[in-house]
């Protein structure tokens, strides 16, 4: 409540007038379960009405569980509803003028949630926005990214994570991401299980220099940590009615590889983008394995390849292929469809030539930066080739550089293929964040890992057999389970390692992690309930995005909607209503797309028919998605790079 | 470490006990027949005690000549070794690796399998000590079965026992101690004086372990396995005994 606000008359304001009271980031993360509050509370100390931003940044992939918002006293709280009937609530609002939209939009690997408020004078607000994610391994290590950015001096700044692993935390590590400014300031204590991190800054350190009155505070805040890991078998925590099973073991050799790279060199590759490319290629051939096969395609309108066929990951060979894509000048269209079906073929002619070892894992990486524009054109079409040439045990793994390229189209045909996709930003980084992507998936530890629990006892098990498993990642198997007819539960993982195969047995008695849990105050008591939900509903979302009929499609869509209804969460099929007591004033906050789909690709700023929200809102309370901003200017993204996916004509 | 020999024909069992230095490797079994070698690595304890210090099997090593496996336990980790590649698992494993009719099946905290087939298997077993004890140290054991299918070429300090000794136990007599009852023992054209005593067999109750009757010989077993028990010495976890 903005009520019980301590003493608000040294606030630090802009020209504007707006004082930041305090701004305060608290996350707790059980057993992987991210769960993040980010509350602003702010005064508008000018003798005017003026708008107030709440603009904050979300992990893509996080569910947004929670908005509310208190404007002297006046609350809104936030309920979850059904796409249609949210809308249609808005719009019967809208029509009587009392709605607005929250704009949220996609920036890189953040999304943005903004609401802007009308304050009259000496007024106070309060923002506090909920939102859960599951932190996933990679590279050894969980990354948990807060982005902070206040914008301006805070009275209060704290960001606190605290981190409660019952397997036991390894190690805790904070970098120093928000600059050499802010050295020694965040404190770290971690004790066996429990981990507690704490960024607490004065105003002067806040403050960019002793006299500025602007804040250094603006970036992201990122705390790594990994976890004790004893047993191969993993690690199976029951709580409350459900398990989850982390399955992430080491000490295994990798699988040796075949991997055919098919790079896009079509003239948008030209520049910056293929200088990074041809670096981060160099650098990931050095790094193949002798006892790897690979080879290398480049395309435009033409496809070529480096090699003909899979050859051996030979010192020599390795340097003639740097050599090749050292040379390649970028030119032409795109021909997505026949490189990809090149590559499947010289994989399909190795096996069946019977040159691929059968403990090797194959795979194709596609590095693309834009949409076919010559040969096959339909993605569908693509997409249909790709599924019917690539046979079960070849993956593909899709790199989409920038923002030029259907995101969404390589996610289906990667899915669809057993692999999976990542968007890289044409910018400096793309040589390590490709690097980054092709390290995740360089180290294949095990093949065909399926895992099993006793029928009788689980239920509603997220998927349980995998193609590839590798190293520094982590398998996350939730379900169900009758705890109250059970004393253990036992699962059995089989999988094929390097020259083994591997019967794994792990067994949990059903009450081990009680004591623990009720013990710690900080802890989730539904961790294992929502990172189940998690699970079920991204592996929905996966499922529809490749069903193969529009009945199937409409029926996954049933069911995620419900999920999303009975575990509050923001889906595309969902929307968030923000409403105050009266229910007379509404928000509505829908899910962004991919911002290649989006409806206004480069407008942030007013749009020309952006409809006027403000007429007839009191003024006390004018809640307007036109995001007028009175923030700092690095707080707007670039414009080039976003699209904003507005409610009113989504 | 200490050996209990039982011989299944006479229906006795022979223990003796080696003590040699830390870091020792011990050959078990060598049997170029089949081409199975088992080597014992020993490992100290914390500190002397009488002006002794105790030696423990700390590592064990199979070599599986004929299928080009090895296999490696020590009182962490259990790993198989196929040429350059290999996989582990820990005391914390419950779990199975299955590799050319080879299968390992580890019993977590407890003790591990190994099979070949139908023809042989092995037994190692853990023993935890308490990890503050100011003088222990966590250790293995191993037990192999009489009716493993060794070749007549098999040699070893346990080895050399799959084709049965002749032993005669007679003039028992009192010794030192009411229990401790001393005898006389042929075996191998060697007559020695034994004693009667009792040793544990951990494979039912790993805490506890099950008492053993058997008879001690004394000296590092001198008389009883061939030659003296230097001559078990090896250079490496998976050397084959070399015939003097």
């Amino acid at each position: 409540s903005t009520s019980d606000w301590g003493y608000v008359g040294d606030l630090v304001e802009d020209d504007d007038k707006i004082g930041l009271y305090s701004y305060k980031v608290q996350s707790t993360i059980t057993s992987r379960l991210a769960n993040t509050m980010i509350q602003a509370k702010m005064v508008n100390n000018a003798k005017r009405p003026q708008h107030i931003v709440f603009d904050v940044q979300v992990p893509k992939g996080a569910f947004i569980d929670n908005f509310t918002m208190d404007i002297n006293g006046i609350t809104f709280t936030s309920s979850i509803r059904e796409k249609a009937e949210a809308r249609k609530m808005y719009s019967q609002a809208k029509a009587k003028g009392k709605a607005a939209g929250i704009v949220r939009s996609n920036a890189l690997d953040m999304e943005n949630f903004k609401t802007e408020v009308n304050v009259p004078p000496g007024m106070r607000i309060q923002f506090e926005l909920h939102y859960q994610e599951m932190i996933r391994r990679k590279l050894s290590s969980y990354e948990h990214v807060i982005s902070v950015k206040p914008g301006r001096l805070a009275k209060h700044m704290e960001v606190d994570v605290r981190i409660i692993e019952p397997q036991g935390i390894r190690y805790v590590h904070v970098p120093n991401s928000l600059g050499d400014h802010f050295d020694g300031i965040t404190t770290i204590s971690k004790g066996e299980k429990k981990a507690h991190v704490s960024f607490k800054p004065t105003m002067a350190q806040q403050r960019k220099c002793p006299t500025c009155s602007s804040t250094a505070v603006d970036g992201n805040f990122v705390v790594q940590y990994d976890v004790n890991r004893e047993t191969t078998g993993g690690e199976l925590e029951i709580f409350n009615g459900y398990f989850i099973h982390f399955f992430a073991p080491e000490n295994l050799d990798p699988l040796p590889k075949n991997i055919l790279f098919v790079i896009d060199v079509s003239g948008s590759m030209w520049g910056l983008k293929m200088k990074q490319t041809i670096e981060a290629m160099k650098a990931i051939l050095s790094e193949l394995r002798a006892a790897d096969q690979f080879s290398l395609i480049d395309f435009n309108h033409n496809v070529r390849c480096w090699r003909d066929n899979l050859v051996s990951a030979t010192p020599a060979q390795v340097e003639d292929a740097k050599k090749y894509i050292q040379a390649i000048h970028p030119n032409g269209g795109t021909n997505i469809n026949e490189a990809l079906l090149r590559a499947t073929f010289i994989l399909n002619e190795a096996q069946n030539l019977g040159m691929l070892d059968p403990n090797s894992v194959s795979m194709i990486v596609l590095v693309s930066d834009g949409d076919p524009t010559v040969g096959e054109l339909k993605l569908t079409t693509i997409q249909k080739n790709v599924k019917q040439s690539m046979k079960d045990e070849f993956s593909l793994f899709c790199l989409g550089i920038g923002f030029d390229v259907d995101y969404d189209f390589l996610q289906r045909i990667a899915t669809d293929n057993r692999g999976m996709a990542q968007r890289v930003f044409g910018n400096q980084e793309t040589s390590a964040q490709m690097k980054n992507f092709y390290n995740q998936v360089s180290t294949p530890l095990l093949k065909k890992i399926q895992f099993n629990y006793p029928q009788e006892s689980v239920s509603d098990v997220t998927q349980s057999s995998f193609h590839n498993y590798f190293g520094g990642s982590e398998i996350v198997v939730a379900g169900k389970v009758d705890t109250e007819n059970l004393q253990h539960l036992e699962s059995i993982v089989t999988a094929t390692a390097a020259n083994a195969e591997l019967v794994m047995e792990t067994l949990r008695d059903v009450e081990e992690l009680d004591g623990f849990m009720k013990k710690d105050k900080y802890a989730d008591p539904d961790f294992t309930k929502k990172l189940w939900a998690y699970l079920t509903v991204n592996q929905m979302m996966a499922e529809r995005n490749t069903a193969p009929t529009a009945a199937l499609k409409r029926n996954i869509t049933k069911s995620i909607l419900q999920m999303s209804l009975d575990h509050h969460i923001v889906t595309p099929f969902t929307a968030m209503l923000i409403e105050n007591a009266e229910k007379d004033e509404i928000m509505l906050a829908d899910q962004p797309k991919d911002p290649r789909r989006g409806c206004c690709p480069g407008t942030l700023g007013l749009t020309p028919n952006a409809p006027n929200n403000n007429k007839g809102i009191p003024a006390w309370a004018n809640v307007t998605a036109v995001p007028v901003s009175f923030m700092p200017e690095q707080r707007s993204p670039p414009v080039s790079s976003l699209s904003i996916n507005r409610v009113d004509n989504d | 470490p200490h050996f209990i020999i039982h011989l299944p024909k006479s229906q006795k069992n022979i223990c003796f006990n080696i003590n040699s230095e830390p870091g020792k490797i011990l050959n078990l079994v060598s049997d170029p027949g089949t081409g199975v070698v088992v080597n014992g690595q020993l490992i100290g304890a914390k500190k002397t005690q009488n002006k002794k210090l105790n030696t423990y099997f700390g590592k064990i090593g199979f070599y599986f000549k004929n299928k080009g496996l090895k296999v490696e336990i020590t009182t962490e980790t259990i790993t198989l070794k196929d040429g350059s590649s290999s996989i582990t698992l820990t005391w914390s494993d419950t779990g199975h690796i299955i590799r050319k009719q080879l299968l390992i099946s580890v019993k977590k905290e407890s003790n591990v399998t190994i099979s070949v087939g139908e023809e042989m298997s092995f037994m190692v077993l853990l023993h935890r000590v308490w990890k503050n004890h100011p003088v222990n140290v966590d250790f293995l054991g191993i037990y192999i079965p009489p009716e493993n299918q060794l070749s007549p070429a098999a040699h070893g300090l346990i080895g050399q026992f799959a084709s049965e000794p002749e032993v005669f136990i007679y003039q028992q007599r009192p010794g030192q101690a009411p229990e401790k009852p001393q005898a006389t023992m042929e075996v191998k054209g060697n007559k020695l004086t034994v004693t009667g005593g009792l040793q544990k067999d951990y494979r039912t109750d790993r805490v506890h372990g099950t008492e053993v009757q058997c008879w001690f010989v004394h000296n590092s077993g001198k008389g009883f396995i061939d030659g003296h028990y230097k001559d078990y010495l090896v250079p490496h976890l998976y050397s084959f005994l070399k015939k003097p």
